[in-house]
């Protein structure tokens, strides 16, 4: 007699709704050490109808945020992640070294990233402190980013020129530092420089983090895609 | 919270009643940044004949719902009447924060029911 074929468990009601939800498992809860970016509330009351409908001078009447775009940004994607950076190591320059000014290290953890989710956006976000930051005047540096494993071949990707660091130092990573077509990794670890373009003081690197956009094709219509 | 219906087992006509979704009831207040809640709303109500006509003015509109409410009011069958459900749906967005610390802003399609109708 044919075995009856084993039915698959149903799957823990808690279990679909962490999947409905786009969860790996049961969040913790809120971080102690974890505030809101002013970024994500921003883009949070840009994008909720129903905040936007209790103060509609955000969203002009009638509009309603398309499902897979993010307005603010000018880019498609149903999913906006601030990853904090971590283990900031900041590798002094050898005495000997030509340049003298400290480089780090960042390692951003996207391991909470599905894989079928299409990258769209990845800004870098730098706060520097010390004696460059808290100079009056404007000086004039140049950052340059690469992820660790491209370190020493070849000049750094992605390199700007940063003309002050009072304000938050932006740079954005598709296309330069990570290609544009390349899919989410488990992680992302970046070497950067800052170097002044006088004889001016080097930046002390005070905080890091990372706005990634990302859209999952798996609901959001395919034409919304990011542009290649 | 639901809005109680009235009127009877099916509460009148089908339409859109209140329902407010709070993420402290469903436990989710500690991960959840905002909103605190928002309002799902939910379709109740009959679907026999008047109902499922275009309103007053409204073009002629013979579909499946109502040859199915004009056949239970002629000869109630085991087809039954049409159901109340909804029509028109619209998004939230959520702000939460992952297990990886990561403050999240996801959008979640198809949570809100905005309108109701007899299919």
């Amino acid at each position: 007699p044919p075995v009856p074929a084993r039915r698959p468990a149903a799957p823990r009601p808690a279990a679909s709704l962490l999947q409905a939800l786009g969860l790996h498992d049961s969040p913790r809860g809120a971080p102690k050490s974890r505030s809101v970016p002013p970024i994500m509330w921003r883009l949070f009351r840009r994008r909720d109808p129903q905040e936007a409908r209790l103060s509609p001078r955000r969203t002009p009447p009638g509009a309603t945020p398309r499902p897979c775009h993010v307005e603010e940004l000018g880019v498609a994607g149903n999913i906006v992640r601030h990853v904090p950076g971590r283990g900031v190591r900041a590798r002094t320059a050898e005495p000997s070294a030509p340049e003298r000014c400290p480089t780090w290290t960042l390692l951003f953890d996207l391991s909470s990233v599905e894989p079928a989710e299409l990258p769209s956006r990845a800004r870098l976000e730098l706060r520097f402190a010390g004696e460059g930051a808290a100079a009056e005047t404007d000086g004039s540096w140049e950052l340059s980013v690469a992820q660790a494993g491209d370190v020493g071949a070849g000049p750094a990707p992605l390199r700007q020129a940063v003309a002050s660091l009072r304000a938050p130092v932006r740079a954005e990573l598709l296309g330069a530092a990570w290609a544009h077509n390349a899919s989410v990794p488990r992680s992302l670890r970046l070497v950067l420089a800052l170097r002044p373009r006088a004889a001016g003081p080097c930046g002390h690197l005070a905080e890091a983090s990372l706005l990634l956009v990302t859209l999952d094709p798996r609901l959001c219509h395919p034409l919304a895609r990011p542009r290649r | 919270e639901a809005q109680p219906s009235v009127g009877g087992s099916h509460g009148g006509s089908c339409r859109a009643r209140r329902l407010y979704v709070s993420f402290r009831e469903v436990g989710w207040h500690h991960w959840v940044i905002a909103p605190r809640g928002f309002l799902a709303n939910y379709c109740q109500g009959q679907c026999s004949l008047p109902a499922t006509l275009p309103g007053p003015g409204g073009p002629p509109a013979l579909n499946h719902a109502v040859l199915r409410a004009l056949m239970h009011s002629a000869a109630p069958g085991p087809a039954g009447l049409p159901c109340c459900v909804p029509a028109r749906l619209s998004p939230i967005s959520v702000l939460f924060f992952d297990n990886s610390d990561n403050v999240v802003l996801r959008h979640y399609e198809d949570m809100v029911v905005d309108e109701c109708g007899c299919r």
